[in-house]
């Protein structure tokens, strides 16, 4: 059967908790280059999207592009989307691997 | 021997 080909999809997370509530792993320079989700906490943003999955690669945050994007940059560029005022939820592009 | 680390960091963002 052939290979499911890899897909991207947006996911817009609405801030309707005080927290974000996700862990992600890796990003330039390690075996994971870019940053994966490895945990969703239960009651945050992210777990009430109910979009977001353990093993999801996050492409963008907001259209900013998190390729060659170091770990602690990342994870402050996801920090900053969520923390900001200016918007009322966060748009990731996911990549879901062999979906 | 590669070039990667081979832990990985993992962060928390709240």
């Amino acid at each position: 059967s052939p290979v499911p080909a890899p897909t991207a999809t947006l996911v817009r997370v609405l801030k309707n908790s005080n927290t974000l509530g996700i862990a992600i792993e890796g990003g330039a320079n390690t075996r994971q280059p870019l940053p994966r989700i490895v945990t969703i906490q239960k009651g945050g943003s992210a777990h009430n999207c109910g979009q977001l999955r353990v093993g999801q690669i996050i492409l963008e945050v907001n259209g900013i592009s998190l390729k060659g994007q170091e770990h602690k940059d990342a994870a402050r560029i996801i920090a900053e989307a969520f923390k900001t005022k200016e918007k009322d939820h966060i748009d990731f592009l996911v990549f879901e691997p062999g979906l | 021997v590669s070039k990667n680390p081979q832990w990985v960091p993992v962060t928390w963002v709240f």
